[in-house]
């Protein structure tokens, strides 16, 4: 299972178009910087992206340069993760 | 048996087809286990039949696991096939439903994608691995909005990409075997395909702004359905068409469901709770599944109601 310590999804609120397109932006970087969980679509709407641990200095530095608002929905995926595999097992111990 | 099998938990792909079996079994006056094909990776592809007899009743389609990441669907999808048995003959509208008409739901309509997410990338994104086709499909598939039908603006044909679309409807074997049957089948009346996660209930079309011919009808019903939603645990959902309330995006399964004759095709995004994404805790599974079904359930009523 790949691993996804640190790695954090960032919810950003775009305010109009213009900040809209700056997220695009992102999705077109080389090698991939972030993975949308909720793509950029319209300003109404968050946008939520994944972003590696090893990322998350540049991407933070980007959002903030543009004066794109954003909150830390999930501070370490993997421990979410953890969580759900704990979870599982749990369940099939008591369904056995 | 199922007894033991718990709602309020995710499955592999294993368990889940066990607990197919074993459903089906249990069940087999109303219920039974069709394979409409083989994934890429050669995996079965099953649907659940729901039908209290007759062979071409007038039918409603629901998918999940598109996206295979996005546990909460497929859980969301067993939960449901348990409650139609469970209900029936107890619910008067869902009694009725199924003596006129039958119920298709595809349970996991990406098992390869499913499986890898429990193998190795539980969060396949567009970091996938580039390479071959087959390492970029796998969870290429998985960020689809929904099955790329037809080429189109907003859709390509780089298979690493995320609105990657098949040369034509056939060429996944994975769409390929819905649009087959839902074809050969002829009778489909309503087709909903369950995503997560944004709160939506959304109608054609995707690909242009251009209303379809139903379009208040369609709006009306997604208002009955999302009202139905809130009153059993108070989430709020947007609604509205595809391109309107979310972007303008090409060939996708309700669009081709549509132009298909099928007059009440819906995509919902299931709950977000603004704290985990598509990461929704097992014990989000009960409540996320009560509530869809009411929405399903006004969907189904209507298509019942509204015969065409």
């Amino acid at each position: 299972q790949m691993n996804f310590t640190g790695d954090q999804v960032l919810r950003v609120l775009a305010k109009d178009e213009k900040q809209l397109s700056l997220l695009r932006d992102l999705e077109g970087l080389k090698p991939q910087k972030v993975d949308f969980w909720r793509g950029p679509a319209r300003p109404s709407l968050p946008v939520d992206m994944r972003v590696p641990f090893s990322e998350l200095k540049y991407i933070k530095a980007y959002l903030e340069s543009h004066g794109l608002a954003y909150s830390i929905m999930i501070k370490d995926i993997q421990v979410l993760l953890d969580e759900e595999r704990e979870a599982m097992a749990k369940s099939r111990r008591l369904e056995r | 048996s199922t007894s033991s099998f718990s709602y309020s938990s995710y499955h592999t792909l294993e368990e889940i087809y066990s607990w197919i079996d074993n459903f089906v079994t249990e069940h087999s006056d109303i219920v039974s286990k069709i394979q409409i094909g083989n994934s890429f990776e050669n995996r079965s592809i099953l649907v659940l039949k729901f039908s209290t007899g007759g062979s071409r009743h007038p039918a409603i389609w629901i998918d999940t696991g598109i996206h295979s990441r996005e546990w909460i669907t497929h859980a969301t999808g067993i939960w449901t096939a348990n409650k139609i048995v469970s209900d029936y003959g107890k619910d008067r509208v869902l009694t009725d439903i199924l003596k006129a008409m039958d119920i298709f739901i595809e349970l996991v309509t990406n098992p390869d994608g499913f499986a890898f997410t429990h193998s190795m990338v539980r969060a396949p994104g567009k970091d996938g691995r580039r390479g071959s086709r087959h390492l970029c499909r796998t969870w290429g598939f998985d960020s689809l909005g929904g099955f790329i039908l037809l080429p189109g603006n907003g859709s390509n044909s780089n298979p690493c990409s995320e609105t990657y679309h098949g040369p034509s409807p056939q060429s996944e074997p994975e769409v390929a075997a819905i649009v087959n049957f839902i074809t050969a089948h002829g009778n489909f009346k309503a087709l909903i395909s369950i995503h997560s996660y944004s709160q939506m209930l959304m109608y054609p079309y995707g690909r242009s702004l251009e209303p379809v011919s139903n379009q208040r009808e369609l709006y009306d019903l997604a208002k009955d359905a999302v009202e139905a939603l809130y009153k059993v645990h108070g989430i709020e959902y947007f609604f509205g068409s595809i391109s309107t309330t979310l972007y303008v995006a090409s060939g996708i399964t309700v669009d081709w469901a549509y132009d298909s004759g099928i007059k009440y095709a819906f995509s919902f995004e299931l709950r977000d709770t603004g704290r985990y994404g598509f990461l929704l805790p097992a014990t989000q599974i009960i409540p996320t599944a009560q509530e869809t079904w009411m929405a399903l359930r006004t969907i189904m009523e209507h298509t019942l109601n509204h015969p065409y």
